[in-house]
Order: C-alpha cells, then sequence, then structure tokens
C-alpha cells in the first residue's frame, strides 16, 4: 500500500522520509550516543536556503489563487517549516559549541521530521487545490448536461453538441493526466472505467435526445418513451461523474481508514 | 508558481536528505 498518494509527492518525500526514518532508528537504538557530530554548518544553510525559496514561492502561490481554500492551509505549512529550519539552525550552533551535545541530537531529529511534516503538508494543500481544478470542470459537465432537457429543436441539439464538445475534451484530458499521477492502482482503474463509460455514453445521449426532438416534431408517439430514454442516459452518464468526483477526492489513507 | 513550488519543494527535500545523511555517515562512520 502506498503511502504517498501521487508519484510527484512519492518522488519527492519517499527517499527523505526513508532517510530520517533510518536515523531515528538509529538514535533510539543509541548508535549516535557518545560520538561527536561534525560541523553540520553547510547543509543546514542549505536547508535553510531552501526552506526560504520554497516559503516565498508558496507566499507568491498563495497569493496569485483564487482558491480559498489554499490561501487559508498552506501558511500554517510555511510556519512548520520555517520553525523547524530555526531547530536546524539551532542545533547547528550547539553542536559548534560542543559536538556531543545531546539536546542538538533532539533537535536536528525535530528539525528534519518538521521539514518533512511541513513540505508533506504544503504539498497537499497544493495538490488538494489541484483536485479541486478538476473537480470544478466535472461539475461545469454536470450542469450543462441537465440542459439537455431543454433541447427541443435539431438547432439547439447542434449547439448543445457543440458546446459539451470542448468541456468533455477538457474533462477526459484532466482526468487521464491524473490517473497517471496516482500511485494507487485501484483508484486509476476507477477513473479509467468511469471516463470510458461517459465518453461512451456521450454519443448515447446525443442520439437519445435526437430521437427525443424527432418524435417531438413528427408529433406522433413515443415522445414520453424517448424521454425515458434521454433521462435514463443522462443519469447514467451523470452518476458516472458524481463517481469520479469522489475518486478524485480519495487518497490513500482513506483507504487505510477504511481497512 | 505551483509548478515552481513543488521545484522548491523537491530541492528541499533533497537538502534536507543530504543533511540527514551527514548526521548520519557520522554516526555510522
Amino acid at each position: 500500500m502506498p503511502v504517498f498518494h501521487t508519484k510527484t509527492i512519492e518522488s519527492i518525500l519517499e527517499p527523505v522520509a526513508q532517510q530520517i526514518s533510518h536515523l531515528v532508528i538509529m538514535h533510539e537504538e543509541g548508535e549516535v550516543d557518545g560520538k561527536a557530530i561534525p560541523d553540520l554548518t553547510v547543509p543546514v544553510a542549505a536547508v535553510q536556503a531552501a526552506v526560504s525559496n520554497l516559503v516565498r514561492v508558496g507566499k507568491e502561490t498563495v497569493q496569485t489563487t483564487e482558491d480559498q481554500l489554499m490561501k487559508r492551509d498552506m501558511p500554517p505549512a510555511f510556519i512548520k517549516v520555517e520553525n523547524s529550519s530555526s531547530k536546524l539552525v539551532q542545533a547547528s550552533q550547539m553542536l559548534k559549541a560542543d559536538p556531543y551535545s545531546v539536546p542538538a541530537r533532539d533537535y536536528l531529529i525535530d528539525g528534519s521530521r518538521g521539514i518533512l511534516s511541513g513540505t508533506s503538508d504544503l504539498l497537499l494543500t497544493f495538490d488538494e487545490a489541484e483536485v479541486r481544478k478538476i473537480i470544478r470542470v466535472c461539475k461545469g459537465i454536470l450542469e450543462y448536461l441537465t440542459v439537455a432537457e431543454v433541447v427541443e429543436t435539431m438547432e439547439d441539439l447542434i449547439t448543445y453538441t457543440k458546446n459539451l464538445g470542448p468541456g468533455m475534451t477538457k474533462m477526459s484530458k484532466m482526468i487521464e493526466e491524473r490517473q497517471q499521477e496516482l500511485t494507487h492502482q485501484e483508484h486509476r482503474q476507477m477513473l479509467v472505467n468511469s471516463m470510458n463509460t461517459v465518453k461512451e455514453l456521450l454519443p448515447v445521449l446525443i442520439s437519445a435526445i435526437k430521437i427525443f426532438v424527432t418524435t417531438k416534431s413528427s408529433r406522433g408517439g413515443g415522445t414520453e418513451e424517448a424521454e425515458r430514454n434521454r433521462r435514463f442516459t443522462f443519469e447514467k452518464m451523470s452518476a458516472e461523474i458524481n463517481e469520479i468526483i469522489r475518486v478524485l477526492q480519495l487518497t490513500t489513507w482513506d483507504e487505510d481508514a477504511w481497512a | 508558481p505551483g509548478r515552481e513550488m513543488v521545484r522548491q519543494a523537491r530541492i528541499l527535500a533533497q537538502a534536507t536528505s543530504d543533511l540527514v545523511n551527514a548526521i548520519k555517515m557520522d554516526a555510522e562512520g
């Protein structure tokens, strides 16, 4: 079971998480006790500079986004990485005075863990905002699908098809890119299956609307049946898009909690 | 800015990894 739910986050955090985990084990087993830690000024300064750059770019991202949840959730992550960076700087200064300092070792572990945790919070917050972008497109399609109910002429149908096409293409592209990003195989498959169903149902819906329009204009029988058929296809498509929206919001942790 | 933020996060993770390595290498050595 993957710990990180996207490949990007996994590729960034997995290696450093393993390193820190190993360091913690060494610390707990007393392997670092009684040993002098050398001058860490250079690697700590590199972390400090990287934190400063990340927070600067992060703040720019928060300023430019219209996503209110990201504006709210991102700043605590900045504080977490900045505080952790300060701990590392303090540890480095303490070790300069005493390479055997025990509190300095604790600060190093706390600081490293804090950087990992803060970076994880930041990346997850950003990823959630990216998911919300995809969901907005999906909801736009859901909304436009309901317009099918007011299509009564062939002209309307042409306009409807023309308007629906680009949105569908955009949603399909976004879902394809997202499923490739996910580390959880089941979630990937669920997105692919639902998107394929939506794509298969699109011409069926257009055809159902066409039959409804033709039946209605000929003033013969079968209008009710055509309407039922149109509604059935519309409801099936809506259900699949709602399923896509649900799966997009799942993370590996949801699955773990459920298990 | 979003992509740049992800790039900077990657740089920070690498710098943290290097730091942890430096601490560990000494302990192992």
